[in-house]
Order: C-alpha cells, then structure tokens, then sequence
C-alpha cells in the first residue's frame, strides 16, 4: 500500500 | 506605493485560475523586482510558487516592499468582472488595507474599479533548496493535461516511469487499469510540440491524483510545462511565463 509523504520532510520552514 | 499594470487582464485571471483550486489565502509579495507568491495546500503535499517578473507587465512600481494578503476566491469574484481583453491595474499604498482592481478598456473609455480586502495570513515561508533532480522532462503541457485527466479516472494514484528513452504514466484502479507511453522526439516544424527528456537516473515515482489535477490547471498559462523529478525530493512542474513562472513542488507517494 502506497503512503503520500508531505512536503515538510523535505523543506525546512524559514 | 505598488501600481501594477497588466497588458491584458486575462494574464492575471489565468494565473489565479492555475492554482486557485489548491490553496486559498495567499501572501502575495511585493517588491521593486516583481511579485512572489507561495503557499502551501491544507494537506502540505503540494506547494505552490508564483513568480511574475517585471516584464510581464505593462507597467510596474513598487518602491516600497508591500505584503498582500489575499483569499482566492475573493479575488477571482473580482477577477471574473473584468473583461479578458481589459488592461487591469493592481494598486496598493505601502501600509494597505486593500487593494484596488483597475479595469480598462481604452476603446470605449470604460473603467471598471473593485477594491478587495487585504488579509493577515500567516503563512510560513519554506525554504527551498537548489535540488538535484533525476530526470528533467519537457513535453506540451495540452498533452500532459490529457494524458493526467484521462489516467486520473482510473485510479487514485498515478505512477510515472522513465528510463533512458521512454516516458511511461501508469494508473491501475479497481476498474482497471491504463497506461500512456511517450518517447523524446524533436518537431522541426512545431518546436513547442516536441518532448524532450534529460535523464542521470531512471525514475519509478508515484503521485496522487487530486493533486495532479489541481497541477494541469497551469496549463492555460504555457504552451510547455517542465517536468523535474527525483527520488529523493518533491517533484516539480512548471509553467514559465514572459517573465516569471507558476511551479508545484509534489510530494510523492512511497510504500510503507
């Protein structure tokens, strides 16, 4: 089964 | 003081319907070199990265940086009365609690003004690095639409695949299953119809449906879309403008 990953493990927050 | 001037409202009008699906309140930046924009959809899969460079507007001034908090529907109510071939005009003082829509039409000295609320959105800005992508597509983006629209029925997720010569977009669903395979070629004749692949490493990526449908809705602004992927990192797809670009940084799907 396939999982959507976010983007915020891979973009830091300014 | 910002006074923006668009050629043609539609310029405007086709941005904002690129992405105006996906999020809703936006920080739209301001500055002497043009205006940035960047928000990030309620799931945080996909974000979305507005650049409107100063040539592609008619006239433009900003000699104060000013921030504009915008809700999207909003402003497309306000975007949709204006007619396509009108010059529209953004104005904003430097510490704004609007933003007035100037709409032209020189022929028949018609002018048509909206003003719309500004926001305080808050909004983290993220940061985003220089990434190394795998392999860098460039096809129509007419045809990336059709080839998402159509594999998108079939199923939730749709798989993308590339190997030295060969573009393939898979979906399997519960109805069944479809598959759409592209190879580079070059079209002296219609150069804008040609696809062009670079590729260090072959890619087998998964992405959610929803979130390339919202994606396709670039489409109106570029004859193009650039397709950028890795498996280590968001995908990206963009659509350049005269000057500027509307990109989406997507999250993809792993097995868990």
């Amino acid at each position: 089964r396939m999982k959507q990953s976010t983007l915020l493990s891979f973009f830091s927050k300014q | 003081m910002l006074e923006a001037k668009f050629e043609e409202a539609s310029l405007f009008k086709r941005i904002i319907d690129g992405f105006k699906d996906c999020v809703q309140l936006v920080n739209f930046q301001c500055k002497e070199d043009g205006i940035i924009a960047q928000a990030v959809d309620d799931s945080r899969v996909l974000l979305v990265s507005l650049e409107i460079g100063i040539e592609a507007f008619q006239n433009y001034r900003c000699d104060h940086p000013v921030t504009l908090g915008i809700d999207l529907t909003s402003l497309s109510k306000i975007l949709r009365c204006g007619n396509n071939s009108d010059t529209l005009t953004l104005i904003a003082d430097d510490t704004p609690d609007t933003v007035l829509l100037l709409f032209e039409d020189t022929k028949k000295d018609r002018v048509a003004e909206y003003s719309l609320k500004l926001m305080d959105i808050d909004a983290a800005f993220l940061k985003i690095e220089d990434l190394a992508y795998d392999c860098t597509l460039m096809m129509p983006s007419s045809e990336f639409s059709k080839i998402v629209r159509d594999l998108s029925q079939l199923s939730d997720s749709l798989n993308i695949m590339i190997t030295k010569e060969t573009i393939k977009f898979v979906a399997d669903g519960d109805i069944g299953s479809g598959s759409v395979i592209l190879k580079p070629f070059v079209n002296m004749d219609k150069p804008e119809d040609s696809i062009k692949l670079e590729m260090d490493q072959p890619v087998d990526l998964t992405f959610g449906s929803k979130y390339l449908l919202d994606i396709v809705k670039g489409s109106a602004l570029a004859e193009k879309v650039g397709i950028r992927l890795s498996s280590e990192a968001p995908a990206l797809f963009q659509f350049d403008l005269k000057s500027g670009y509307l990109q989406f940084f997507l999250a993809p799907k792993f097995n868990d």
